[in-house]
């Protein structure tokens, strides 16, 4: 079972657009594949078509021990790749337990029972490094950080760099920082070009090789509540997550 | 003196983008304009040049109340553009203050000793709802949503206009939704065009005239520690925010 967390503090970096069809093409590979929507915007749950704003019960309920995990699950479009939604009650969690003692080890106590049901799992986190972003680098053991190729995207990587390190001294000693994803990327000008040179020069392999261009039907997909694989197959954007995924699988070799 | 919250908690659709560059073009047309940095990644900041990590003092303390507001401001390459910088320590804020009893109220009582010394107070919002969010909906009274003209970023609207009114109610009965910027606008495609006519069909008259597209020289201009208007005076980029502030400049004569 692979863990993931796909985060960064820098907003519209496609944290979102990576889990939900980095998921759906790791389940077209035939793995088991499971996405929380950690994010109180619930971006990942309406992609999928859940009307977030009467969801019963969601990830606010299992931070709050009221449910168990495995009572919020939704199958969706796509076989083998299951949903633990969010909503914007998520975002109360913060004040609610802020003070609690083991605020920091809720999510990896909630899941932890069900994880060795799946090969994936992967956490859309919120633009933010507060607790519930903490909380999922304390349960997962990789990181993926999604990289907008553009020059405000990179003051953030430092931060989030040091972030990883202290949660992995203090909550998580497994935890590494194993994947780069160069988004968004926009052949037409060069500053694309500058910024994913930049990145590879500082984090090396950590930088997949794929990269994931700008693509007009990634941006339309969210319309049809499906992943780009079943949206529009023969975009470029369905041929760049196809790719990563297969580079991610590629990985497991070395783990 | 008009105060203005730059706010969506989508992440990514342009808050920084425009707060930088809508302040510079009105400091252009004379009006003396400060520029308030209220999130942790401190991007404002540092597209001013500032070494954000090396910050003696600044939102923080203010809103710890160590300092006075006044202590932490910086002038800008721009005349009549002043700055209060921030860096990720805010990102503290959150938590510290989290049972405070008048913990919304902080950033009003700091900023407004010296607000009347300026024609315009923008401030630049971190990608969330929380604390600090909610802090800068108190002090000011109006809203501008930087909103990208793309799917996903419709989804937040409804619960950020909830919150606005929230606030209104029970916090800051001055408080209005005066400005809808529609950024990041894609001609080449339909999906911008779409979402535009969806937003002014739902928001009419609170959506700006003026369109900021898609522009590559905006996504480089942080580079040059510089607003548009001098790192790019001829592109697109720049005469999109030159028309932006002017159509701000308009709305005066209606309040
Ligand atoms: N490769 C791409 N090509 C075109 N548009 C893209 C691409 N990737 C993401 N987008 C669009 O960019 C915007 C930001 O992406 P997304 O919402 O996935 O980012 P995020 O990091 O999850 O944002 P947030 O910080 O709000 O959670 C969305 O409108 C999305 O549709
Ligand atoms: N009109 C535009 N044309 C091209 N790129 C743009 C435009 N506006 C913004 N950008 C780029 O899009 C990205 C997001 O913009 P920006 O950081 O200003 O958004 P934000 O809402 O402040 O993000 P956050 O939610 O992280 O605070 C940046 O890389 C920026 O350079
Ligand atoms: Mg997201
Ligand atoms: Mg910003």
């Amino acid at each position: 079972m692979r863990s993931i967390a796909l985060t960064n503090q820098k907003g519209g970096v496609a944290k979102t657009t990576t889990t939900v069809n980095l998921g759906a093409c790791l389940s077209d590979m035939g793995k088991k594949v499971l996405l929380v929507d950690l994010d109180p915007q619930g971006n990942m749950s309406s992609w999928f078509g859940l009307d977030i704003h009467s969801l019963e019960k969601s990830m606010y309920n299992v931070f709050l021990e009221e449910v168990y995990f495995e009572e919020i699950l939704k199958d969706t479009c796509v076989e083998n790749l299951t949903l633990a939604p969010s909503n914007v009650a998520l975002a109360g969690v913060e004040r609610i337990l802020a003070n609690e003692k083991e605020r920091d080890l809720i999510l990896r106590k909630r899941i932890s029972p069900v994880a060795n049901n799946y090969d994936y799992i992967l956490l859309d986190c919120p633009p933010s490094l507060g607790l519930i972003t903490v909380n999922a680098l304390t349960f997962v053991k990789e990181v993926f950080i999604p990289l907008e190729t553009k020059v405000l995207a990179l003051n953030g990587l430092v931060t989030l760099v040091n972030t990883v390190q202290v949660v992995k001294e203090r909550l998580n000693h497994k935890l590494e920082v194993t994947g780069i994803i160069a988004c968004r990327f926009d052949s037409r000008t060069n500053l694309s070009n500058e910024v994913y040179k930049q990145v590879k020069d500082r984090f090396h392999e950590k930088v997949f090789n794929t990269i994931i261009r700008e693509n007009v039907r990634l941006a339309e997909c969210p319309i049809s509540a499906k992943p780009i694989t079943l949206y529009a197959p023969e975009s470029s954007g369905a041929k760049d997550y196809i790719e990563l995924a297969k580079e991610v699988v590629e990985l497991e070799k070395n783990m």
